[in-house]
């Protein structure tokens, strides 16, 4: 194949097939399995804007919309567009206050060319992982009713940062009642202690989708283009100096972990009294707070890594 | 590199002119050369056969005043200004731009009260006024201006025509730059290997120690 | 070629990034600062 050939196969992906699209629409697959939609591909501008809102909330929820397309059991995410609401994990619904944004930026859309439909939400969990929360399953289960095909994404800008990568999950939610017939198995995260009832009442009720990537020759060009002003970018920063309260936060929430699995140990005097299940949880609880500090570590080990690593390469030198 | 790019093609003129022009022509050239705001390397004129050969004729002093701008600064003009034709106000700006360069090619903190001696300039707003806009604005230069300790901080500086004998000393910050890299990245794959390693042996001792668990379980059944 | 061996001893003269006293301190002290944690957290972790 030559590299005109690989383009084109790559581009494909941009067009949209608008009776494909309506065909789909009508026989809603989705329908009759819960867990039809499996996979996600996200394009590189949509990940980029997305993640460059997130970020730019700070530690303030902020929430967007996605446009796209459906693949069979592929949701595809061509681009994506904030929305003017902020702190989205406070109130019920959100969305509300910018029915009028997204109806109008729609139709603009549509009058501009872009034929692609909404296809899901994204909002950013600063610094608590990517998980729905419960506005969030309500959220999401009222947008599957009246809007399918419709997927929930949601972006970490601060753990972004700390760990290097994305943090990002797509989620799409079970109907009301529905049991799974297995257990979803995730990616363990750490959630924070003040979060955790709210992620472990409606962890069950939603299943995460797999997310890849794509990207056109152009975005490929430009990209290019960037790379070196992505390096001094890179090098100019320090996760050690630049994330500092995240990770002061993280410390005080495994402290506050630690003193809470201390008094259950307590309790556990009783011990030969107690069910051996609340025994395991327990252990698991330890072995969970011994991951999360690993993990802390880890991250402030790689900053501290790659600034020793800058200090040898650009300070040890001299004329 | 924008600098570079930028005066390449001036640079590709004025060869070409001085290449074409007879010896007792070259002067006005030159001045043209040492006058023009976006020319700042002249070693490429220099080597031209037309001006290299002036050396020892009558015209000497047009190869003196090209080197000067190649590699000397206002102090070396003054000091020889009995023996150098007068420059022309565009020259001596020219000058006065390529002296903060090798100023800035010595220390990466600038005090004002030097640039002021070396630039002939009478107060720190004049100085601030040429390194804002005969400097900074041309390209040549970088930095910040920190007026309350009174020093201009370099965070680039344009390089210069080379002298006579730097190259040496470029080879071998080069050389012993490449060599910390090196030994760099064979320290991280050693780093790396010793990290594979221990995890290895860890997961090992693990199992071990699980298996004994099950073993001292199943005879105790 | 005089226009790479201008753009080098630009380049060089760069070198090195930082250097100074009180950076030395804060770098070393960040450094310190990050072993204790890492020390800390491996006692958390027995």
């Amino acid at each position: 194949t030559t590299s005109t050939d690989t383009s084109f196969l790559s581009d494909a992906i941009f067009h949209y097939d608008e009776a494909a699209q309506t065909k789909f629409q009508q026989e809603k697959p989705w329908s009759n399995d819960p867990n039809y939609f499996r996979r996600v591909k996200i394009s590189a501008l949509a990940l980029l804007k997305m993640v460059v809102h997130a970020r730019s909330g700070g530690t303030i929820e902020v929430m967007g919309l996605m446009q796209g397309k459906t693949d069979g059991d592929t949701i595809i995410v061509m681009d994506a567009f904030a929305l003017p609401v902020e702190g989205t994990e406070t109130r019920v619904n959100a969305q509300a206050d910018a029915y009028e944004y997204m109806v109008d930026y729609s139709q603009t859309n549509k009058q501009a060319g872009r034929l692609e439909n909404a296809v899901g939400w994204y909002h950013s969990h600063p610094g608590y992982g990517c998980w729905l929360s419960g506005i969030d399953v309500s959220t999401q289960m009222l947008n599957q009713q009246f809007q399918e095909p419709f997927l929930a994404v949601v972006i970490d800008p601060t753990r972004t940062v700390s760990a290097g990568k994305v943090e990002i999950g797509a989620f799409r939610t079970y109907p009301e009642g529905y049991k799974p017939p297995d257990d979803p198995v995730s990616e363990y995260q750490t959630i924070p202690l003040n979060k955790i009832e709210d992620f472990g009442v409606h962890c069950k009720q939603y299943y995460s989708l797999d997310i890849t990537y794509f990207k056109s020759s152009l975005d490929c060009h430009l990209l290019d283009l960037l790379w070196n002003k992505y390096w001094v970018n890179t090098l100019s920063s320090s996760p050690l100096l630049g994330n500092g309260d995240y990770v002061a936060g993280q410390i005080s929430d495994l402290a506050e972990k630690l003193e809470h699995a201390e008094s259950q140990l307590a309790h556990s005097r009783l011990g030969p009294l107690m069910a051996p299940q609340r025994k395991k949880d327990e252990e698991s609880q330890l072995a969970k707070i011994t991951r999360d500090s690993a993990k802390i570590t880890v991250e402030q080990v790689h900053g501290l890594m790659s600034q020793v690593i800058k200090d040898i390469l650009f300070n040890s030198v001299r004329q | 590199m924008d600098i570079e790019q930028k005066q390449a093609e001036l640079i590709d003129h004025f060869v070409n002119q001085a290449s074409t022009l007879k010896a007792s022509a070259i002067w006005p050239l030159i001045i043209e050369a040492t006058s023009h705001p976006s020319l700042f390397a002249f070693s490429e004129i220099l080597s031209t056969p037309t001006v290299s050969e002036l050396e020892g004729t009558e015209n000497s002093l047009c190869l003196d005043v090209l080197r000067l701008f190649a590699h000397g600064t206002w102090s070396d003009y003054k000091s020889n200004a009995g023996r150098l034709p007068q420059l022309v106000p565009d020259q001596v700006l020219k000058l006065k731009q390529l002296t903060v360069l090798t100023l800035a090619e010595m220390n990466k903190v600038l005090p004002y009260d030097q640039l002021m001696q070396e630039l002939d300039v009478a107060n720190v707003r004049e100085l601030e006024d040429f390194l804002i806009n005969e400097c900074m604005y041309a390209g040549i230069v970088r930095g910040k201006l920190d007026q309350l300790r009174r020093c201009f901080e370099v965070q680039f500086a344009a390089g210069r025509d080379l002298r006579p004998g730097q190259l040496g000393n470029m080879l071998e910050t080069l050389s012993n730059w490449l060599a910390t890299s090196d030994n760099l990245l064979v320290s991280i794959q050693e780093k790396i290997k010793w990290a594979d390693s221990t995890s290895e042996l860890d997961k090992k001792h693990q199992k071990d120690v699980e298996d004994r668990v099950e073993e001292v379980k199943k005879s105790l059944f | 070629e005089n226009s790479l061996l201008r753009q080098v001893s630009s380049l060089l003269r760069r070198l090195p990034a930082i250097e100074s006293e009180k950076f030395q301190d804060d770098f070393l002290m960040e450094y310190n600062d990050t072993l204790l944690i890492a020390y800390l957290a491996m006692f958390t972790n027995c």
